[in-house]
């Protein structure tokens, strides 16, 4: 939004990010 | 009426205080259930932890800007905490959608998780009022209390910070343009200075990576 560019895939959120998938 | 750059602070700040004069000081019924799915309840560590980081929140920021002001710290960090609360509610509400689980004991039991939430939260709290905290403290240069402070206040990695923006700018759509526009700024930050230090965590998932790379069999050498 607001011109921000999103990097995160579909399959990807803070759960995986945070090693908690 | 001619904007102007106090006009727009003003609309800014304003815009902050409709989100969150509704908003909850405590966790909402929402988040006590997902709080009671995990299989370990992380709702007592979280309350200690905004109990702790207030109290730190509160001493970094009367040492910066003076005893004086100590109450308008008190009240940026409960704003803060209201957003935290707001926020993590609608990324657990978008990663239960996402992910069709229930149970998100292991993220809501991560420390450096919340710690990174609230870091964000309170980082958008302050840099809405921008400098206009420093009004009462005296030399600017040296009570800049915007990012990268947050993450000394919160003893914070950069790349655990990192980690939470880009999911806090998708799930909190009131956020105003020049917002995102900071947090932004932030993410360029870490990605080209703070993640590199020395301690960050980076380099153990760098580390990781590399190891788990040697065990497959690699037939050509890794490039540089």
């Amino acid at each position: 939004s607001q011109g921000y560019h999103f990097g995160l895939e579909e399959d990807e959120g803070v759960s995986e990010l945070f090693d908690c998938d | 009426p001619p904007q102007t750059p106090v006009r727009a602070a003003m609309n800014t700040i304003q815009q902050l205080m409709v989100i969150l004069n509704s908003a909850n000081d405590s966790p909402s019924n929402s988040l006590i259930s997902y709080f009671n799915n995990c299989t370990v309840n992380p709702v007592e560590n979280i309350l200690q932890r905004i109990e702790h980081l207030s109290y730190v929140f509160r001493t970094r920021f009367a040492e910066a800007v003076g005893q004086a002001c100590v109450e308008i710290g008190v009240q940026r960090y409960k704003l803060g905490v209201r957003l935290y609360y707001r926020v993590m509610e609608s990324m657990l509400k978008s990663e239960e959608k996402r992910l069709s689980v229930h149970n998100f004991s292991k993220l809501l039991n991560n420390s450096a998780f919340h710690t990174s939430l609230l870091a964000c939260a309170v980082e958008v709290v302050m840099a809405t009022y921008g400098r206009s905290a420093f009004e009462c403290g005296g030399s600017s240069s040296e009570t800049d209390l915007t990012f990268p402070w947050i993450l000394y206040v919160f003893d914070l990695k950069a790349f655990d910070f990192y980690k939470v923006i880009e999911s806090f700018i998708k799930v909190e759509s009131s956020l105003s343009k020049a917002m995102i526009k900071h947090l932004e700024r932030c993410e360029h930050q870490i990605m080209e200075c703070l993640a590199w230090k020395s301690d960050s965590p980076f380099f153990d998932l760098l580390k990781q990576s590399k190891d788990r790379e040697g065990q497959i069999e690699q037939p050509e050498p890794t490039s540089t």
